[in-house]
């Protein structure tokens, strides 16, 4: 069905948060991400928090759901996962 | 690993590294394909307890529990939600969903970082001897974040939050991927966080050389390593029926051939497919090969799946010539066949014969592994090239390690081959990349970071370039297999790795946070692009005049623009030492002088009274017009006569 080819559709992103921005109402900022990943897709779920390595957290969007998220306040980017090879 | 201790004159300066106390306290953390703890590699004989800062953990899963780590392996963790996001959850039934490596290659860069002791390792009986990892005290912490559909950063970006979390010192990453800027490749933001609490990251740069313009892993804030070879080979002759003989090399172990001359194909004349000479899979006319040795050129597929496709269709031997791609680089392989590998030349020579003779024969005699080949090191092909592509004012790679037929822990899952096919099981395997060079330089930070715990990962990274050598003991120039000329600056860095040295360098190029933050500025990049790799707000001084020359790194990048409308011009660099010697007066000396370029470092002599005390220099480049595309290169040499703390300079006109 819709949701299937929406799963399908999905590729992972990396999404970067300006963690000094985050609204005052919010007592963790993972509570923010979340909110902020509800506001662009209902469906999508986190995949990892980041706090150490980045501020951020990885999820899988179509790619209208990336734009979508991209443009709420407090995202610094939205860049798709990249894939690394052994040497 | 056997030999490189050697090679790198670990054995005969045990006493200058702690063995004790200092080196124990040391936590190497390896992002790989997981671990297989039965090695012998990591065995905790003699280990006092787990460092008190350590807060990692040993996660279970498939076949594998807590009870599988130990005072040498003393974390091991897994990170697959990326992975299986992308390419469905994880066959449980063909791979461990686990730390475990069912693949080899993260045993062998754990055990070569950090590996214990073990005594009579070889493969086969070849590379035989005591094997051990460079810093043998240190304790190794995994964490898988490949699989066998690849290695996914979402997962990658995890393990390095969870390794910063748990406390290791250094970060060991032997892979890569494509050339991204800094702020979208997530190994150069994780890595950003880790320098940042003070972890030195080691990476590998690549195997896509010997192309221009090739290398991966290039943040600065990054030690990028390069490949050398070591003195040891392992000859396989071809012997053909005009009575000649042609070296090769291999690790083949198993029935020999039999004692006479056999037929000779070629794969190009033995299959009906338009690349029938590179024996990829179903391509070899099984009646025009079977009881034949085949001549198969290198390229595209892997060289043991090559011998496994002679084989497959009866081949009794092989031969695997190098293209022009490789020219005289010889890695040698654990083939399922009798097999060799030769150089192009070769290869050339003995297509020729076979041209020429209607009846060609030949065989091939294994000779076992042979010790003190010269010259050594010489730059490996495949070891990823510069100028760096992201950032050509940052000379790249940093240094060269030994990356050519490395023996280390192998996974008791995979054959030597990796191929599917392969049921042998070994302890040991030989392989190369710069996978390999990686974690010898993660495990001689180890080293360096026992014996000088206070060292930023730039002076530790500084320490082993300054120290780094560019010439053999003869004098001559270090050399590149892929040219069988000298090797440059955009080949070796720095040169090869130099531990002993490396321990004692007189002097240090440092760099803090905030100097790879003006660096970020001097880039032009956006307030959001710096908080991604700084986590915070930075905000770039418009007042202020940032340059990337300016980062005080150990090596010299310049570059004259000719489209400008002298072609050449001036360009300076400003560096600024600190001495963690004795006091003294150190001289500055640059060679060779070229025509076409005047290098002028000012003040040419610096004096230093106590530890720790800075003394800047400017270095200034004034390049006359040339064609594009000319390269320079050069070397700076600060010395007082005991320590000499050299930098490479590569200079190009594009």
């Amino acid at each position: 069905g819709p949701e299937k080819e929406t799963k399908s559709q999905r590729k992972t992103y990396i999404v970067h948060m300006s963690k000094s921005e985050m609204p005052a109402g919010f007592e963790q900022h993972t509570h923010w991400y979340q909110s902020s990943l509800k506001s662009a897709s209902e469906s999508a779920e986190m995949l990892y928090t980041y706090d150490n390595v980045v501020h951020g957290f990885s999820t899988r969007l179509t790619v209208k759901e990336a734009e979508l998220l991209e443009g709420q306040p407090g995202i610094l980017s939205v860049l798709p996962e990249l894939r690394y090879e052994l040497h | 690993t056997t030999r490189t201790p050697e090679f790198l004159g670990l054995d005969k300066s045990a006493d200058l590294f702690p063995e004790s106390d200092s080196a124990s306290e040391v936590i190497i953390a390896v992002l790989d394909t997981g671990v297989w703890p039965e090695s012998k590699s990591f065995v905790d004989t003699g280990m006092g307890p787990v460092p008190s800062s350590w807060k990692g953990q040993c996660e279970s899963g498939t076949n594998f529990t807590s009870a599988n780590c130990n005072r040498k392996l003393i974390g091991a963790r897994f990170f697959s939600k990326g992975y299986e996001a992308t390419l469905g959850p994880v066959d449980e039934s063909k791979e461990s969903k686990s730390p475990r490596d069912d693949d080899g290659h993260g045993t062998h860069t754990a055990s070569t970082a950090g590996g214990s002791i073990v005594e009579d390792a070889s493969l086969f009986g070849y590379a035989a001897g005591r094997a051990r990892g460079m810093a043998t005290r240190a304790r190794l912490a995994v964490y898988k974040v490949c699989w066998t559909g690849g290695c996914f950063s979402s997962d990658i970006l995890a393990a390095m939050e969870k390794a910063i979390e748990d406390g290791v010192n250094i970060l060991s990453l032997s892979l890569g991927g494509g050339m991204s800027d800094y702020y979208r490749d997530n190994i150069a933001t994780g890595a950003f966080a880790a320098m940042e609490k003070g972890i030195f990251v080691s990476c590998s740069a690549g195997n896509s050389g010997p192309s221009s313009y090739s290398l991966s892993n290039v943040a600065p804030w990054i030690t990028t390593v390069g490949a050398g070879t070591l003195d040891r080979d392992f000859p396989a002759f071809v012997s053909l029926g005009n009575r000649q003989n042609y070296s090769g090399v291999s690790l083949y172990r198993g029935s020999e051939l039999p004692g006479r001359l056999l037929p000779f194909v070629y794969a190009g004349d033995a299959s009906n497919a338009t690349n029938g000479k590179l024996c990829m899979m179903d391509t070899l006319i099984p009646e025009k090969v079977a009881g034949k040795i085949v001549l198969c050129d290198r390229g595209v597929t892997a060289r043991v799946q090559k011998g496994a496709v002679v084989k497959a269709a009866g081949g009794w031997g092989m031969v695997l010539a190098n293209t022009a791609a490789n020219g005289e680089e010889l890695v040698a392989d654990a083939h399922l066949l009798p097999a060799t590998a030769v150089g192009q030349k070769i290869g050339e020579t003995i297509k020729r014969y076979m041209s020429a003779d209607p009846n060609p024969t030949a065989t091939i005699l294994f000779e076992g592994t042979k010790l003190g080949i010269q010259p050594s090191p010489v730059v490996a092909a495949f070891s990823s090239r510069g100028p760096n592509s992201i950032t050509p004012d940052i000379l790249k790679p940093d240094l060269i390690a030994p990356g050519v037929n490395i023996l280390a822990g192998w996974s008791g899952s995979a054959g030597p081959t990796g191929l599917a096919a392969d049921t042998r099981r070994v302890d040991f395997n030989i392989i190369s990349g710069t996978s390999m060079s990686c974690p010898h330089v993660s495990g001689l930070a180890a080293l360096i970071k026992a014996a000088h715990p206070e060292w930023s990962p730039a002076a530790i990274r500084s320490a082993l370039m300054t120290t780094a050598y560019v010439t053999y003991k003869n004098g001559r120039n270090l050399q590149d297999v892929s040219t069988g000329k000298d090797s440059t600056p955009y080949d070796h860095g720095a040169g090869h790795v130099d531990p002993v040295a490396a321990l004692n360098p007189g002097l240090l190029y440092d760099l803090t946070t905030d100097n790879y933050l003006s660096f970020l500025c001097a880039l032009n990049y956006t307030s959001s692009q710096i908080t991604i790799l700084a986590r915070r707000k930075h905000t770039c001084d418009p007042s202020q005049k940032y340059g990337v020359a300016d980062l005080n790194y150990p090596s010299f990048a310049v570059n004259f623009d000719t489209t400008q409308s002298n072609g050449g011009g001036v360009i300076k660099h400003t560096r600024t030492l600190t001495n963690v010697g004795p006091p003294g007066t150190y001289k500055a000396s640059i060679s060779p002088q070229s025509p076409g370029l005047k290098i002028l470092v000012e003040p040419a002599t610096l004096t230093f009274s106590k530890v720790n005390e800075k003394q800047s220099y400017t270095v200034t480049f004034t390049g006359s017009s040339m064609p594009s595309n000319t390269n320079i290169f050069a070397r700076l040499e600060w010395s007082d006569g005991k320590h000499i703390v050299g930098s490479p300079i590569g200079i190009s006109w594009t």
